[in-house]
């Protein structure tokens, strides 16, 4: 079992060092056991250094990188235990222009191995989707399922 | 793919019986501030067994059923469905195709039912050991709360990795 | 002193109900004394019902619907008790395109009483600005203040 | 009117002194993720006087010197000034422009200087005191805080009401 942590931790920590250089565009960053000696019980700690900063502490990154960080993360776990979904809800947010493209372009590798459900008010996140579910109160206080046009697109997704 | 299709009756704001399909790829869900889409995600999160009320923005686990709105009345119980792809056999069922239901009632009777059987809380996590689905999983993330990962305490972040290792 | 914090709180009350009016074109808000028989100690309920929905405990607000109904209660303290400036950091992330028009719209009815500085990713909000900083990091890791152009405009702000 | 300018020198990621001014209206600070416009805020509640290095998301408060980067080196002090227009006598000043300054050496030696005079924290809290301005002020709204309103619990918010009452 300590093993079989190990072995797993070790792939995380490879997929989430690519995803993050993918995402940032280069960069640095780690997941490292506090206590190598006692794997199984002792704490994680994660090292994050976009390209051309000094590491610091992650607490003192950005809202918008600590969002790319987390994405490197869950997609390194993903790549190593691939997750038959997942849903994600506005974790574009914080995110600019830029940073959105490249969110997108990292869901797109992955779907071979996952399903993704994503809630968000971007319209290049919508671009990218390959279904579209728009959701109305038409009725205040109802929810309702609808069809969502979307113009100015190149390759119109599946509108449902 | 894995997710067929859910099913919303009178669960927060899906008064009516509403139905979402899934298919592979990228499904985006959109529409204006307070339409239901996070309702959504709730529902995916109670049908797979959610026992904190507060977890689902609720004070009580009955906020999940419809309190009725200008034009009509609460509704008397709320009701998830949701249909999985089994084809690859990771849940643990011979079935194809796996549905999981909870319904709970104004009474506060509930009940869990796995292919339309009536089973416990225990039989639907069993199902989905392993997977990397449910409800403390790491493939659902809320709103407002993607930085979670980096904020946990070093202890805190443990889970995420146990549940994927 | 009892009576000037009954006084205030009577007129943000006041300001907050008509803020949230505005803001969500309608609806019904409150902010109450848990208990009036203690008023310079006890905690503070807010109610919050937006238009032709069930009043519900605030916590089943959505994340817009939640944003919104902050922006309207600050802008009533803001109104009874008129702030010199107010630094607002990435305060429109969780709305839609049509809320952040709405909170854009209130900001502008505070400007004979208060001065704003906005962070934002919002093309929206940038349009409504009277002056644009641009921060870049062209050497990396350097924050540097320079000139922001941004076309499709009517009106161009100043561009600082 | 009343924020005038800011000015940053060696705080943060601000490496070189960095000026901006502010007139009447919306001033909007625009820019890619991670550029610096949050850094900005922090400035203004580090100048007024915040003694919490986790509030200013660090672990010291020497975080708040600039670190350096990969073509620059540490620098040897943080050092910011803000101004206000007090024509209006909101500030308790008799001047018609105040400045508030805070300088923090990797030594650990800080200073406060008002109009250019070492003063106390104490004097800063003063000046701004009955102004709805200041650290604690509901007048700063941090990057993911603005719901915090409606989280804190009843008593918290009441802080919010005294400011303002
Ligand atoms: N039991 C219930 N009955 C009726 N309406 C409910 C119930 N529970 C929650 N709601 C309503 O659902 C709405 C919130 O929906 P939801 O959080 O899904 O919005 P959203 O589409 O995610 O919006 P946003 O884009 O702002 O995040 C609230 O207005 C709330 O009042
Ligand atoms: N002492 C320091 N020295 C050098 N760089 C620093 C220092 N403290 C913070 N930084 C850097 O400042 C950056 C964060 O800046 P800031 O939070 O202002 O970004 P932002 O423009 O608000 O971005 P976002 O749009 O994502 O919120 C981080 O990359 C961090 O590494
Ligand atoms: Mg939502
Ligand atoms: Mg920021």
């Amino acid at each position: 079992s300590r093993t079989r942590f190990a072995e797993a931790f070790e792939q995380i920590r490879a997929q989430f060092q690519e995803m993050f250089r993918k995402l940032f565009g280069g960069g640095k960053a780690d997941v490292l056991l506090e206590d190598p000696a006692n794997p199984l019980e002792c704490g994680i700690e994660i090292i994050a250094r976009p390209p051309g900063k000094e590491p610091q502490s992650i607490s003192l990154l950005s809202g918008g990188e600590k969002t790319l960080t987390t994405v490197a993360l869950l997609m390194g776990v993903f790549k190593s235990r691939p997750s038959p979904f997942a849903i994600l809800d506005e974790v574009d947010a914080a995110l600019d222009e830029a940073n959105i493209e490249r969110f997108n372009s990292v869901l797109q590798e992955f779907l071979s191995h996952s399903q993704f459900v994503v809630i968000t008010h971007s319209k290049r996140t919508m671009a990218c989707a390959d279904v579209l579910y728009g959701v109305t109160m038409e009725e205040p206080g109802v929810s309702k399922r609808m069809s969502v046009r979307f113009e100015e697109r190149v390759e119109t997704p599946i509108v449902a | 793919m894995f997710l067929k299709r859910i099913i919303l009756h009178g669960f927060k704001s899906f008064a009516d019986r509403t139905e979402f399909e899934f298919g592979a790829g990228v499904t985006a869900v959109v529409g204006p501030n307070g339409c239901g889409k996070s309702n959504v995600v709730d529902a995916v999160r109670w049908v797979l067994g959610e026992q904190s009320a507060r977890s689902l923005r609720g004070d009580r686990m009955a906020d999940v059923i419809f309190a009725g709105s200008r034009s009509r009345k609460p509704a008397g119980f709320a009701e998830v469905q949701l249909t999985f792809d089994n084809r690859a056999g990771l849940l643990r069922s011979d079935e194809d195709e796996v549905t999981v239901s909870r319904v709970l009632y104004r009474s506060g009777e509930s009940e869990y039912r796995l292919n339309g059987n009536a089973c416990r809380l225990r039989d639907v996590r069993e199902l989905l050991m392993d997977t990397g689905v449910g409800v403390d999983a790491y493939s659902i993330i809320e709103q407002g709360r993607v930085d979670l990962l980096l904020q946990a305490n070093p202890l805190g972040r443990r889970e995420i990795f146990e549940e994927a290792a």
